[in-house]
């Protein structure tokens, strides 16, 4: 059974705890600050206040026997680098961190983080996706040129079937599932009816995705 | 042409504007704080230094040209709402707000934010999905069931064919798609061999993907 440490309950560090809690694991939350620490005690396994840019305090408590540590300090960078390096020093499997910005990553980088987010940078960077293609809901991206998107039904394909609407004959793009207000449906009948308020998902070249919302929804 | 305008340039904020510019779209990029609006004057078509609390302040900016406004204020939860709340005062049509706790989110719905994100909690919860799922490098929820999943090809599957492995057969999931080193390939050949340190791009019931992550990979 693995085990899990979070240093640093912020926002994302909380959620961590909070998520893997749910999950079923067993979780140590460390925090310096006691009130952070007591706010999670029902969904963490073991609570600690200690600050961890001592190396001492966290031989004691035997983080080395921890195969995952997530260290979600973030305004200070020099705790959360030193906190990083003590780890990786005792010999620490997994260290995730959440970094502030680009020159806190590439510190990190250095001193063996073995992943680095950045959750804010990231969302913002999808808002603005969001912002420019009204119509999708959500997406991954697979590479620079491919994607993967969720886009609303509208009105202009309400009643259509996907053979009616010849989307890989005139897009490229290809309808993988569609999400119906109570289901989802992995294999999509080619004549059954769309309504408008499905969403599709759809895979594809990210231009012809472009091409087909602009010109079909 | 769309007319951004972005409020509060943390992390989030000045992600979203740095992105809308490299997209090619005209940001105005507002803060209190002299520094960070600075820190943005070349990746934004217009700058400003102003408290958005204050009314006649935002009135002056002529914020009501803008068709969405993004709200990245942290901290100070209570310049947020107020914000918010002279924002759809001016009737500005799309007003996107980052929050920072459930609270926060509450009060922004019932002053009608028309979006609202939590970048921290939302990436929290996504790394505790991948701490406990090792094999999925990425991932798209599309509904509680189902999901679309990218996950790397082990020795175990290195030089079997899709045909050979017979996924949906076997587990009930398809793979849509297959990452190699400097492709992706959204139609994948039954018959091609897939390698170690591919990626599989894979959508079925959760349950079913991750009985063929341990089963399979
Ligand atoms: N040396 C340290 N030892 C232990 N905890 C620390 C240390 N330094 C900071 N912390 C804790 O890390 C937590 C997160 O840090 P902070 O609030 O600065 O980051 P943040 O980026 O605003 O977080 P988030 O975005 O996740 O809300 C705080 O609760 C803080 O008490
Ligand atoms: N009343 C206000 N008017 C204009 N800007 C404001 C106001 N209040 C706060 N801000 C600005 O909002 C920005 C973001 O706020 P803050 O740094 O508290 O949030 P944060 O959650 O840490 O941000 P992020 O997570 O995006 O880095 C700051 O640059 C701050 O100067």
């Amino acid at each position: 059974k693995k085990q899990f440490a979070i240093i640093g309950l912020g926002r994302f560090g909380s959620s961590v705890c909070r998520e893997l809690h749910h999950m079923g694991h067993e979780v140590l939350a460390i925090d310096k600050n006691e009130k952070k620490v007591d706010a999670l005690s029902d969904v963490a396994t073991h609570t600690l206040v200690a600050d961890v840019t001592d190396e001492t305090a966290l031989q004691r408590i035997g983080i080395r026997n921890f195969e995952h540590v997530i260290v979600g300090i973030g305004e200070d960078i020099q705790a959360s680098i030193l906190a990083t390096l003590h780890l990786k020093d005792f010999d620490v499997p997994k260290v995730w961190v959440k970094a502030q910005n680009n020159y806190h990553h590439k510190v990190l980088e250095k001193i063996g983080a073995d992943r680095i987010f950045h959750p804010e940078h990231d969302m913002g960077y999808r808002i603005a996706e969001f912002l420019t293609s009204e119509k999708v809901l959500d997406y991954i991206d697979l590479s620079s040129d491919y994607s993967i998107v969720e886009m609303l039904a509208t009105d202009k394909i309400n009643n259509k079937s996907l053979v009616e609407l010849d989307i890989r004959a005139k897009y490229g793009c290809t309808v993988i599932a569609i999400k119906k207000t109570n289901k989802v449906d992995v294999t999509p009948n080619p004549t059954e009816k769309i309504n408008k308020g499905d969403i599709l998902v759809m895979i594809g070249n990210k231009k012809d995705l472009r091409r087909f919302q602009d010109g079909a929804l």
